[in-house]
């Protein structure tokens, strides 16, 4: 683990009156290196550990009597300080209904999301209703119908062949029936893929939705910063939704978004039953990231 | 000078820095690069183009080795007609696309002549049957289906029971997505494949771990996992429609020389193709 490598390099250093820019260059690899293998993009490794190594030649390491062990607590700082302050929770709007958009890539766990989601706030006295918008997928309305059925949540769907008009029109019907709180599910899609890209925005446009989740598989390699900056640039998400924690990726893509996007993670989710959803806790997961 | 030009620096780093973009990974990058600077140093190359060159084919012959001869569609199709009904286990963690690939090669296979039939082993998640139905249809192939919830290991069992009955040329069977650190699931995999053996020894001749080609370093894990329950016989590597290189098959294919067969390049039947390493090698650099 990071604090014992670094403790025995600053044992060696110890004999030299004080840590240069040289003698912690293996330290900073050897942290850039671990958050590569926890998946952490590229460029947002080499900014972090840049941050860390001004951070290390402080006066505090320095001074320290294990310095391994002061520059890993400054490795787990600046992660949690990066991954987001306190929970967030979801934003509702004042006129009824408050309207959720859920989106993301192909098999990242959306329609699932949608029904934990729907379970949590449902548990929580708002009247939520899911709408099924997802019209490619063969049995994807089925999916989200089993799953509302599990947790009496209605699911609405209409046999138009039409994503964007599903989706207003689910509003609609949610609004005059009184429901609390509107989730959309999409279809998962690719962000280059302009067709469907061009959808979600107008779904977004359609709705208007207070809260827009931008869903992502905790196991995703480089490629998250990629997606996350274009589906950012079509949608302007507000929050983030991590899946399959429960997994044992190390998730270091969520760093990577936090750090080139900026918006806050706000579930996690731990398991495929509808009720393996959590708040975000930045410092369980700085703990992960590390190894 | 004789078109000797020296490999600077900036030009290993540059090429480090795109494989672990590529997703391939600090180990099994660091090895490539490490003995690049090595033969580097001994003047082997004349030129970056010609490092690049070798580069290529070090990479492609290293995921070729796993492939033992059978390199071509056509050379997989034999192997298929050998064993009636052949049987191809799919499996993998969730969401990354068994039960759509499972469709493409039904679909495939039925266009060659063979007969198809496909088995809905995954009775846990919602609609998951439903939605293997619906490919069987577009992809014209019988399908076994159990109610929800039925032991798995009996659909996979009766599956291929009712292929050799009916003279049936492949049998595909799908499987409920699970992570590897699920260990009672990791069982329940085993369980499938060992009454699937017990019906048919032998069977499945194949097993194929489908990968994300957009996850990072936990798919060698999940090979590694997968590979200690099942006979992991084969990968493929689906979504590589995206910007994801799947650049994991790299170390997978180093450490357990599990050949990739086939990739996944969208959402609708056709949109699967046998695995080139040359032209998934090129990807891998632009
Ligand atoms: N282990 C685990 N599995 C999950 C989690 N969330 C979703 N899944 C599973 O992941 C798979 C994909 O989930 P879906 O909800 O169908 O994903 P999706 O994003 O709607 O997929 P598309 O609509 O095809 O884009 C299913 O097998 C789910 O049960 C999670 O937190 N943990
Ligand atoms: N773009 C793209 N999408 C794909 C590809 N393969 C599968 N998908 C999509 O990925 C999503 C998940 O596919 P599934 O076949 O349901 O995945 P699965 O592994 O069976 O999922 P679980 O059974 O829930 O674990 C669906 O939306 C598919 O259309 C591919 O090669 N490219
Ligand atoms: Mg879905
Ligand atoms: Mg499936």
């Amino acid at each position: 683990d990071l604090s014992a490598k670094f403790d025995s390099v600053f044992r060696k250093i110890r004999g030299e009156n004080r840590i240069t820019e040289l003698n912690i260059a293996d330290s900073m690899r050897d942290i850039r290196r671990a958050l590569l293998e926890a998946d952490v993009n590229i460029q947002v490794a080499r900014e972090f550990t840049e941050k860390v190594r001004e951070k290390a030649l402080g006066a505090d390491v320095l001074k320290s009597v294990s310095p391994g062990q002061q520059i890993v607590k400054h490795v787990y700082d600046e992660l949690v300080t990066l991954l987001g302050g306190s929970h967030t929770g979801i934003r509702f709007s004042q006129k009824l209904p408050s309207v959720i958009l859920v989106c993301g890539l192909q098999g990242s766990g959306k329609t699932t999301f949608c029904g934990k989601l729907a379970n949590q706030l449902k548990k929580q006295g708002k009247v939520p209703a899911i709408v099924a918008a997802d019209i490619y997928r063969p049995a994807a309305i089925d999916q989200l119908k089993k799953l509302g059925s599990q947790i009496s949540v209605p699911v609405l769907s209409y046999g138009i062949q039409d994503a964007v008009e599903v989706a207003r029109r689910g509003v609609e019907e949610s609004r005059l029936a009184g429901r609390g709180v509107v989730i959309i599910d999409t279809a998962g899609r690719l962000h280059v893929d302009s067709e469907m890209m061009d959808e979600v925005r107008r779904i977004k446009e359609a709705v208007s939705p207070e809260e827009i989740l931008f869903v992502v598989d905790a196991m995703t390699g480089q490629d998250a910063v990629n997606t996350a900056k274009a589906f950012w640039d079509t949608v302007s998400y507000t929050g983030v939704v991590m899946t399959k924690m429960d997994g044992d990726t190390r998730g270091g893509a969520a760093l990577s978004i936090r750090q080139v996007v900026g918006q806050p993670i706000k579930f996690l989710s731990y398991g495929e039953k509808l009720e393996s959803l959590d708040p975000f806790y930045p410092d369980r997961l700085a703990q992960r990231i590390l190894g | 000078f004789l078109g000797k030009r020296t490999i600077d620096d900036s030009f290993l780093d540059d090429l480090e820095d795109s494989l672990i973009s590529g997703d391939v990974g600090v180990k099994t990058t660091l090895e490539i690069i490490d003995r690049l600077r090595e033969r580097v140093s001994k003047n082997a190359f004349t030129s970056e183009k010609e490092l690049i060159e070798q580069l290529h084919e070090t990479i492609s012959d290293s995921l070729k080795s796993g492939m033992k001869g059978v390199e071509t569609f056509d050379q997989f199709m034999e192997q298929v007609s050998m064993k009636k009904p052949f049987v191809i286990l799919i499996v993998g963690v969730n969401g990354v696309g068994k039960t759509t690939t499972i469709g493409k090669l039904a679909s495939r296979f039925n266009k060659l002549g063979k007969k198809v039939v496909l088995g809905a082993a995954d009775t846990f998640r919602a609609a998951a049957a439903d939605q293997l139905e619906i490919w069987a249809k577009r992809a014209e192939v019988r399908i076994v289906l159990h109610q929800d919830g039925a032991d798995p290991a009996a659909v996979a069992f009766d599956t291929v029971q009712s292929a050799l009955a009916r003279n049936e040329d492949v049998v595909l069977i799908d499987t409920a997505g699970r992570l590897h650190n699920k260990l009672h699931l990791m069982d329940e995999l085993n369980k499938i494949q060992r009454s699937v053996e017990k019906i048919l020894p032998g069977a499945p001749h194949e097993v194929f771990l489908v990968l994300d080609a957009s996850t990072g370093q936990n798919a060698l894990v999940q090979a590694r996992e997968f590979s200690k329950v099942v006979r992991i016989s084969g990968l493929v590597l689906t979504k590589l429609d995206g910007t994801a290189k799947g650049g994991i098959v790299l170390g997978i294919c180093n450490e357990l020389k599990t050949p990739v067969r086939f990739i996944g390049v969208g959402e609708q039947i056709e949109d699967l193709r046998p695995f080139d390493p040359e032209i998934f090698v090129d990807a891998l650099f632009e």
